[in-house]
């Protein structure tokens, strides 16, 4: 829920890292305006055709939205015109439960169907929750950071009890840590305090080719193959699949 | 509207550093849930008897949910409750200027309103936009930050002719740079050729005391003095005032 954490980062690269060292078949929908993660697979997001909107909003079904970026990986992109659609579809009958009905129809063609969601609890993250089993909860290692942990925790137990839907936590994801300062090794610690069973070990450095790899449209791993940047990603995929 | 490029820091230091160095009186209004700007204040938002959506809900004036940091700062404050009222605001007539009426009756009082708003172009951030004159626009300086900044534009030109709302850009901030990085420094350059006369000459660098000073409920400089991050901010509160 909190901005810049690193949830678009995270998406793109994990949904990579499945689809190239494990040879998974993966979905990305992304239903953020912002068509960041879209974006980072170097998807013309200004020029788009057909997009999650019109998945949302019945338009198209979601088979015809998606785009094939390689053999394993395909996406399902969206753009800023999706911001003008939040409030008439907020008003829909059953409005959180589109992208799920819509996603039933093609998940049997999916190992790993990932949701890059944006930065707030409006109805599209409410669509991305109801649609899926498991979230992933990149934390930034600020004070700042922290406190969206514990705002995003109120908002799971709403949508548990609200919305009926069990969900769990396949894992809460430091990013971020600056080895060098006190404030990232503190929150780390407070963080794993808190989450010890949750935590994932691995953790995202503040790595500049993770900042640049989407300028040219490739997973860190890709840009900077030996780097830690690269490393830390290819971990955090060995940690998802086994979980 | 990209989440995590220090809208929030930029609002506090900013509001704190018109009050301290230029004796202004200033009011933070946090319209973001998340409570972030008036958390990095230190108010306790987990505990907020009154906030800006008992104004928006027309269940409190404005005046009585302010509260006094200090001589020459007051902060509307926020919390994660007004993300539950995003769609029933989205539903009342004359929504987007619920904040706009409720400054009319205390503007008077201040030199400067800042507002602090969510990462995205809700009903929220419209409320922000309307109720105000000009915009100041942090741009993180990486691909995505760019990117967001795109949006951005397009968000403005849809609220000025859609809203009828004329809006001035105040200046268009470069922050977290990085100077041992190419992109950083690529990404202020493109910026600066895009917006030569719209950016600020100030650029807040990435700097830990920065990321610290909300953790002391201080800003950035009485948390480090003498260090760049504080020199930064006092240069942007410079350059505000002789706008
Ligand atoms: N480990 C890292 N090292 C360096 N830069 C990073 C790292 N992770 C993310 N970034 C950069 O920080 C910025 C924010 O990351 P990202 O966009 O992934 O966050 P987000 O949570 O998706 O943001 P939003 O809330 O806007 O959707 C981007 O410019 C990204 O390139
Ligand atoms: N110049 C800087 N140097 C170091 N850290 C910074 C800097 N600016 C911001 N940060 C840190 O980056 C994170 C994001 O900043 P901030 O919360 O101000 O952004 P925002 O745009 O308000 O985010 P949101 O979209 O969630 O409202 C915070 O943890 C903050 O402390
Ligand atoms: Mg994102
Ligand atoms: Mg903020």
């Amino acid at each position: 829920m909190k901005g810049g954490v690193g949830k678009t980062t995270t998406a793109y690269n994990l949904a990579a890292g499945l689809a190239d060292f494990c040879h998974q078949k993966v979905l990305l929908v992304d239903i953020d305006p912002q068509g960041n993660s879209s974006a980072s697979f170097g998807i013309p997001i200004w020029d788009l055709e057909l997009q999650i909107r019109d998945v949302l909003l019945r338009k198209a079904s979601i088979q015809d939205t998606v785009i094939s970026i390689r053999d394993n990986i395909d996406v399902v992109p969206s753009n800023i015109i999706l911001a003008e659609d939040e409030i008439p579809i907020s008003g829909l009958p059953g409005r959180e439960l589109l992208l799920r009905k819509a996603i039933a129809s093609i998940e049997d063609k999916y190992d790993y169907i990932l949701i890059d969601c944006p930065p707030n609890i409006g109805v599209f993250s409410i669509n991305a929750l109801m649609a899926s089993q498991e979230v992933l909860i990149p934390v930034d290692l600020s004070f700042l950071g922290l406190l969206g942990l514990r705002s995003i925790e109120k908002a799971l137990d709403l949508i548990r009890t609200a919305l009926d839907h069990p969900l769990k936590i396949t894992g809460v994801l430091a990013t971020r840590y600056d080895g060098r300062t006190n404030v990232s090794k503190e929150v780390l610690q407070s963080l794993k305090d808190t989450f010890s069973d949750k935590m994932f070990s691995t953790v995202i450095p503040e790595n500049v080719k993770i900042k640049e790899a989407p300028s040219f449209s490739i997973p860190v791993y890709q840009h900077d193959e030996k780097g830690v940047g690269a490393k830390a990603y290819s971990s955090l995929v060995q940690e998802v699949i086994c979980r």
